[in-house]
């Protein structure tokens, strides 16, 4: 999932 | 984390403090659009509730943290004490256009049809087009000073930087955020125009920026 990915950017 | 990154968020950064402080020293928001700057502080609420359900690090809850403050903090500074040097008329731009379409997009392309995911989807569609009000005000009154110019040129600045980070991540990590990317190439296909005047009229001297 890129889900991590997307909340880590602001 | 990669150097487009985090110069990204540090450009993002000095944009609001830029803005705040310029209205905080100068105790008056003449120039400014307020409407800007609610849907800026819109933004960040929608996207950044998974401060709530996910926790990435203790630099993006901080950063999230400090950019909700500071949003609300100057949208106070410019509806609450500052009020009477905000020029409403010249801040005409109907938001409605922005938001309803904004929404709707958001409902029907989005990554899942869940209230977090639709919310953020939104922020992500709303941010590529919040600075419009400002730009339209600017328009409109054919100048602006040039530390609102500063500002504007390190908040289209940091999303260009951005595009930069995905083309980074798209090669190291194979990450690809469709919704991101695309609103993001928008977003900073609306601040050309400016980086064309920022760059030959205010750092080439003038103190103001003033439309041809």
């Amino acid at each position: 999932s890129s889900d991590p990915v997307r909340h880590d950017e602001l | 984390m990669n150097i487009f990154r985090l110069s990204g968020d540090v450009c993002h950064l000095v944009a609001i403090i830029i803005l705040f402080l310029k209205i905080w020293r100068s105790k008056s928001c003449a120039g400014i659009s307020g409407k800007s700057q609610l849907l800026f502080a819109l933004v960040f609420t929608t996207r950044y509730l998974d401060l709530f359900t996910a926790f990435i690090s203790i630099y993006n809850t901080v950063m999230k943290v400090v950019f909700l403050v500071l949003a609300y903090a100057t949208v106070s500074l410019i509806y609450f004490r500052f009020r009477k040097s905000y020029d409403s008329e010249s801040d005409s731009f109907r938001v409605e256009f922005l938001l309803v379409p904004v929404a709707g997009l958001s409902f029907l392309e989005n990554y899942s049809f869940t209230p977090l995911e639709i919310l953020w989807t939104f922020s992500i569609y709303l941010e590529s087009v919040a600075i419009l009000p400002q730009l339209f005000m600017i328009t409109k009154t054919g100048e602006a000073e040039s530390i609102t110019t500063h500002y504007l040129f390190f908040l289209g600045l940091y999303r260009t930087l951005y595009l930069a980070n995905w083309v980074w991540r798209y090669h190291e990590e194979g990450f690809f955020d469709q919704i991101a990317v695309v609103s993001g190439v928008v977003q900073t296909i609306f601040y050309c125009d400016f980086f064309y005047l920022y760059f030959t009229r205010v750092l080439r001297g003038s103190g103001k920026m003033t439309l041809p």
